[in-house]
């Protein structure tokens, strides 16, 4: 599982 | 991406689209408080600072270019439409904002993801939206009418807020390292500063009639 991207969110 | 964040940001997009349809339609910006559309624009500035840095995907920039447009649209148009700007209730838009933004920065630096420029902007943003509303909700509370375009706009730019709520538990059960719990605790704090207004709005939705909040 990759490392969500920070901030990926609106 | 899931269904409960592409529901919040096709809300909070409703909003935005309800908002300017009121000030275009009735030529007027009555009930809106010009404080709370002045935090928003600073909250997507400086939430958004990787907006050239970070490419995420096409969908999230076009958004972020969207809300930050139109944020800064509906700020100049009510302060230079001249028209527009005549309607703006100036002596009821009374709330000391510059709290909100001081009382925001304070936290972001004591409380952050990392101690970087754009991580502290970014849990700026995240705490100011929390805040966002209060010049709004305390508008209305003084103007006692709310129309039914104003009472839509708050009501979907608060119900955005609680679809992010679901996506981020949907995230946290479906992601092993999802941990955003600066943006929960705030987004709850947002939702919840909404909570009497869904209440009088529900009453007003469910008597069919328009909506009062008490004075």
């Amino acid at each position: 599982q990759e490392q969500p991207r920070e901030h990926d969110e609106l | 991406m899931n269904i409960f964040r592409f529901a919040g940001d096709m809300t909070h997009l409703i909003s935005i689209l309800v908002l300017l349809l009121k000030i275009y339609a009735t030529k007027s910006c009555s009930g809106i408080s010009l404080k709370t559309q002045e935090l928003y624009a600073l909250v997507f500035l400086t939430r958004y600072l990787d907006l050239f840095t970070d490419f995420i995907s096409v969908y999230n920039t076009i958004m972020k270019l969207v809300f930050i447009a139109s944020s800064l649209a509906v700020v100049c148009c009510m302060r230079m439409h001249r028209v527009v700007r005549r309607s703006y209730d100036k002596d009821l838009d009374t709330f000391r904002h510059y709290f909100l933004i001081l009382a925001s920065f304070v936290l972001a630096l004591l409380v952050n993801e990392k101690f970087t420029f754009q991580e502290i902007f970014w849990a700026f943003s995240i705490y100011l939206e929390a805040l966002a509303i209060l010049p709004q909700l305390v508008l209305l509370q003084r103007s006692g009418n709310v129309d039914n375009l104003t009472g839509q706009y708050v009501f979907f730019l608060g119900a955005y807020r609680a679809f992010y709520i679901l996506n981020w538990i949907y995230r946290y059960f479906t992601e092993q390292h999802f941990s955003r719990w600066i943006a929960c605790v705030s987004g709850l704090v947002q939702t919840v500063l909404y909570a009497d207004f869904f209440y009088y709005y529900f009453i007003s939705w469910k008597n069919n009639a328009k909506m009062q909040l008490p004075a």
